[in-house]
């Protein structure tokens, strides 16, 4: 995915949208429920909302046009472009167009104006252009799309996201809060205001939230969390584990326990592990790791082992001289004991019990606590 | 540059190809005549990145699987710059 030059973003989540004219192609009604399917479908990953205004300015405004439309844009007749919007901002930004010398339909056999205003509202919402052929932000438009079965690609979400965060735990009303389904014996409940974690990890776009034989698996395209025991999943690995991270660059997660540590591949635990993890450059007296996180930007992965912090080159598959160093001294404002960490939407959530630190490493500080878990709509 | 001339008939016409990588490549206009020389290495770089954004085999040539990509029915905002 891609986002705009200077990376525009709505700064507030409650958004209005106004069609200003209609196309005589379909029916008003099939146009104004089309229009909010496609809104929907970015709602539904996103704490963004959509109300609909019939007059004034909105913050995305649609029309249907052909030729110039007082925009330098023109539109070019039937074919070739079928729509243009523009990114988040006041006036023209943020609106929508669309080429009414196309013929719009319902189904595919005209241009379907589904999957032209889901594309086109995405760059209303920040996004720009995506190289993923299977993705909504995909540039050519692909009338062979499966409309019943429609659903954003993972790059979509992960765009979208990207500027705007999941959606929020709770549903947008207040509700009251929901009893904790009494665990099977040996299970621990979701939603207990104590839960702590041993790991987290993210994996392919999903969360992995280990806690002793258990693993809740968070993926942004479904609301509610699963459940699973870590041996349906990869039986090698032990019954808890110490730490987890993902390498992006290698689409492998690394799972630590003691003194051991594995490799897995989506489902596979990869040939000729465990390895120890002195063969990383611990030295001996590191017994066990308490957390881990790789940072995809810089290529660094990071270890915490009590109050201390190492650093491993993943490009140079060395650690880094001058570690260890005290977590204090680049993670201000973070517990000095770190149960599990997992970097999303570019900062870095360190906890530590029942809590959690939301940590910008750009800013280099503690912008948020929260429980430890809200990623798990509780 | 070097054109497959048999792919370009008469409806790909250099103005066509011209009008896609500025429309949505950000070739600067100001190479309009730069194009029919056959010898610009920016031409053949766009067309480079549009191959390789659009997934397609990045060849630098205007073959006939990239022309047809390039007329099918698609968005007006650009592929890169803004």
């Amino acid at each position: 995915f891609s986002t705009f030059p200077g990376l525009p973003k709505w700064r507030k989540n409650d958004l209005t949208y106004r069609i200003v004219n209609y196309t005589l192609d379909l029916p008003r009604s099939v146009i104004d429920s089309t229009i909010e399917k496609a809104l929907k479908i970015w709602e539904e990953v996103t704490p963004l909302t959509f109300s609909k205004i019939s007059e004034g300015e909105a913050d995305i405004m649609i029309t249907f046009a052909v030729r110039e439309h007082g925009d330098f844009s023109p539109f070019d007749g039937p074919g070739k472009v079928l729509a243009h919007a523009y990114a988040p901002g006041p006036g023209i930004y943020g609106d929508a167009h669309f080429d009414d010398d196309e013929q719009w339909t319902k189904d595919t056999s005209g241009v379907n104006l589904f999957l032209v205003a889901a594309h086109e509202l995405g760059h209303s919402l920040g996004l720009f252009h995506s190289t993923d052929s299977n993705a909504l932000m995909y540039p050519v438009y692909n009338p062979l799309t499966d409309l019943a079965r429609f659903r954003l690609s993972q790059d979509d979400v992960n765009g979208i996201q990207s500027l705007y965060g999941p959606p929020p735990a709770s549903p947008p009303e207040p509700v009251e809060p929901t009893e904790s389904t009494p665990p099977e014996p040996g299970t621990p409940a979701t939603c207990d205001p104590a839960l702590s974690f041993d790991a987290i990890s993210t994996l392919r776009g999903e969360i992995l939230f280990f806690k002793d034989r258990h693993f809740w698996r968070k993926s942004f395209r479904r609301l509610e969390p699963e459940f699973h025991l870590i041996s349906s999943f990869w039986p090698p690995l032990p019954s808890s584990i110490d730490a987890a991270c993902e390498v992006i660059s290698k689409d492998t997660v690394f799972i630590f326990k003691g003194t051991q540590f594995w490799a897995i591949r989506g489902n596979d635990v990869q040939p000729g592990y465990p390895r120890s993890i002195h063969t990383l450059g611990f030295p001996s007296t590191v017994k066990k790791i308490d957390a881990a996180i790789s940072d995809k930007e810089t290529k660094k992965t990071y270890f915490f082992v009590e109050d201390k912090y190492w650093r491993f080159d993943e490009k140079r598959q060395s650690m880094e001289p001058g570690f260890p160093k005290q977590i204090v001294e680049d993670f201000p404002g973070v517990e000095p004991k770190v149960d599990a960490v997992f970097e999303a939407f570019g900062f870095f959530y360190f906890f530590n019990g029942s809590s959690q630190f939301e940590f910008d490493p750009n800013a280099k500080k503690v912008t948020h606590v929260l429980k430890s878990n809200k990623w798990l709509n509780c | 540059y070097p054109v497959d001339r048999a792919a370009v008939d008469k409806d790909d016409s250099m103005d066509f190809v011209q009008k896609y990588l500025e429309d949505y490549y950000n070739l600067t206009k100001d190479v309009k005549q730069v194009v029919r020389r056959k010898d610009s290495s920016l031409v053949v770089k766009k067309i480079q990145e549009m191959q390789k954004f659009l997934g397609l085999e990045v060849t630098g040539k205007l073959d006939s699987n990239t022309l047809e990509v390039m007329h099918k029915p698609r968005c007006g905002v650009p592929d890169v710059g803004y």
